[in-house]
């Protein structure tokens, strides 16, 4: 049987005119290494759950993109991480909302899948349940970056329209 | 937004997203991302699904599940498949992007916005990232 993968690190208004090439090359590379973490999971004989789960933790760690690590802030400048995970042999599904301790947020969206009998978990809550799968908590700030702060100043001076809002950041 | 879908060498799909959401976002707004459906789906009957971009508009559309089910019962491929929901989405006045995993192997990339940073691979070799619509 034939393995394959594809990933993607969100849509928005971005042009080769308005991508310097130095932030287009930084990109590309990033997203060749979460496909290569997902590809080398399948090439071993590995399953696809294990290889959505490394390549979307990488670019969770990558601050490049709106997950985990440089994800985008709230209004009110904290940071609520969402993430789902689902099997296709048996339409088993796990997804967390709102949460805002767990360094992996697909991680735990897949220990809600494997080891709680629900399907969604959200804010306070699914950050309880985290600590309890003994995942790996960090500091809110571990997901803050500048440029994400400098894109809600900049969203709250201008006083964006929240669908401009999503094209340009989202 | 992030995103994986994959199919393994025993023809398994599975799909993964996470997100920080919408910059500025308030009242405890979620998307599309976390919504098992809308933004994420897996089924080895039809094929795996992770979307990004104006959440609303994939939930209204349940979007993802819409694109297996296009595929599980009309039979298409998931590249018409995928075409068909972004079209519709992009009707409602919404925009964004959709990868699609396929048991038999094949994959597809939809999106209505001048760009979508995206990448993939298969066993036959294909080996691509990409990041604007041409």
């Amino acid at each position: 049987m034939a393995w394959s993968i594809a990933i993607h690190g969100g849509a928005g208004s971005m042009t080769p005119a308005t991508m310097p090439e130095a932030a287009q090359a930084e990109h590309l590379a990033a997203l060749e290494v979460a496909r290569d973490a997902g590809s080398a999971i399948l090439a071993a004989g590995g399953g696809a759950l294990d290889a959505v789960v490394a390549a979307v933790a990488v670019l969770e760690d990558d601050d490049k993109f709106n997950a985990g690590r440089g994800a985008v802030f709230t209004y009110h400048g904290t940071t609520e991480l969402d993430a789902a995970i689902m099997d296709g042999a048996t339409r088993g599904a796990g997804a967390v909302a709102a949460a805002t301790h767990t360094r992996n947020p697909v991680r735990l969206a897949r220990a809600v899948m494997e080891a709680s009998p629900h399907v969604l978990l959200s804010g306070p809550g699914a950050d309880e349940f985290s600590r309890e799968q003994g995942l790996k908590q960090v500091d809110p700030d571990w997901f803050a970056t500048p440029e994400r702060w400098r894109q809600l100043q900049e969203l709250k001076a201008r006083k964006l329209g929240w669908y401009d809002v999503d094209l340009k950041y989202g | 937004t992030v995103g994986a879908v994959a199919v393994d060498d025993a023809g398994h799909v599975a799909a993964a997203t996470s997100t920080g959401g919408l910059t500025g976002k308030r009242w405890g707004r979620i998307g599309d991302s976390p919504l098992i459906g809308a933004g994420t789906y897996a089924d080895d009957r039809a094929c795996a699904v992770s979307a990004t971009g104006a959440g609303e508009f994939f939930i209204r559309t349940a979007a993802a599940h819409e694109i297996g089910a296009r595929m599980r019962l009309l039979g298409e491929s998931a590249q018409a498949a995928a075409d068909a929901v972004i079209a519709e989405i992009g009707a409602l006045g919404g925009s964004g992007g959709v990868i699609v995993a396929a048991p038999d192997g094949s994959t597809a990339f939809a999106f209505n916005t001048p760009g979508m940073y995206r990448a993939r691979a298969d066993s036959g070799g294909l080996c691509e990232a990409a990041i604007f619509a041409e």
